[in-house]
């Protein structure tokens, strides 16, 4: 509109065209932070190749049925978390940091899984035990919360979900899991290099929400 | 709903498309490209309150009740151009530890205005 003219709304004097469109987009910015509880714009630490983000969005399902977030004003999220691999004495480590940006409200794991792949010889089974670590309430040292133990007999992409205790890990911000194969097949089987298989978590998170209304 | 055109003063939905790739969000929001963040604007003189994107029935409850109140010399409140129908907008986006987060944030798009 021209520059004397008035706002339609309000009747103040309407904003030339150029000061507009920078409110709006300002406006837009806040808006989408404050939804996704987020102070300001994330500065990615580690690019995700697009090889990797390929491969876990094929994975990555729907939002959850009959999630209503709006029933309990609860937000569902889904995060996965690409691993940072180590091996120690043949075993290998996985250290997932499922961040905690959404901690308005907290967040509530309600599930979680891993997501690897594997290459294995024709007609080999393979047991993999995983181990579940977790941070001591005191101390700096990782201890066993639980484990996993599976059977696998074809390569590919294998899921475990994982239970209470790695939820609880993740709900902190930091799960750290250990494969410790059994038997005589090497520890290369679990393919962790290469872009396009890297192992990865897969969490339904909801922040806010309900039992936080009860605990207040 | 109305979608505003030229110089229209009555209430309407104003389309407002947010590049992301122009305010520089797209290397950390992976989908969709945009967000359409459209917003309701225009006038509600009293005889149109009710109107648009409310049910008819809605519009007779409140045309009667003015009646009455301007009966008795008291002018009904003012009547707003506010948003009547909302839906929810998908992200997929990158947080700071490089995750993949996917998430629908509900009633962030503006699909029709009416006059409260």
């Amino acid at each position: 509109p021209r520059a004397d003219s008035q706002c339609l709304a309000c009747g103040e004097p309407a904003l030339d065209l150029k000061s507009q469109r920078k409110l709006l987009l300002d406006l837009a910015k806040r808006s989408i932070l404050d939804k996704l509880h987020l102070s300001h714009r994330p500065t990615l630490s580690r690019p995700v190749s697009r090889a990797a983000l390929r491969t876990a969005l094929q994975r990555l399902h729907g939002p959850p049925k009959g999630a209503h977030p709006e029933a309990d004003n609860g937000q569902e999220y889904e995060i996965i978390s690409f691993a940072e691999t180590g091996l120690s004495n043949n075993q290998t480590r996985l250290d997932f940091r499922v961040s905690s940006d959404r901690t308005v409200g907290g967040m509530e794991v309600q599930q979680a899984s891993l997501m690897f792949f594997v290459q294995l010889p024709p007609n080999t089974t393979w047991t993999l035990k995983v181990r579940v670590l977790v941070l001591g309430p005191r101390d700096a040292n990782l201890t066993l919360a639980t484990q996993h133990l599976l059977e696998v007999d074809a390569s590919g992409w294998h899921q475990l979900f994982l239970g209470p205790e790695a939820q609880a890990a993740c709900s902190q911000g930091h799960l750290t899991l250990e494969l410790v194969p059994e038997g005589q097949v090497a520890q290369s089987s679990v393919i962790l290099g290469g872009a396009a298989h890297r192992p990865f978590v897969v969490a339904r998170v909801r922040v806010g929400g309900k039992h936080r209304v009860r605990r207040h | 709903g109305i979608d505003c055109q030229g110089g229209s003063r009555m209430c309407c939905r104003q389309e407002f498309f947010v590049d992301f790739r122009e305010i520089g969000w797209h290397d950390w929001i992976i989908q969709p490209e945009g967000y359409a963040m459209n917003f309701c604007t225009g006038q509600c003189p009293l005889h149109v309150a009710g109107m648009p994107g409310i049910a008819a029935s809605f519009h007779t409850a409140v045309l009667n009740l003015l009646k009455a109140n301007t009966a008795t010399g008291t002018a009904g409140g003012g009547s707003c151009c506010v948003p009547t129908a909302r839906r929810p907008l998908s992200l997929l986006y990158y947080d700071r530890d490089s995750n993949i987060v996917k998430t629908d944030i509900p009633d962030m798009v503006v699909e029709a205005c009416g006059c409260s």
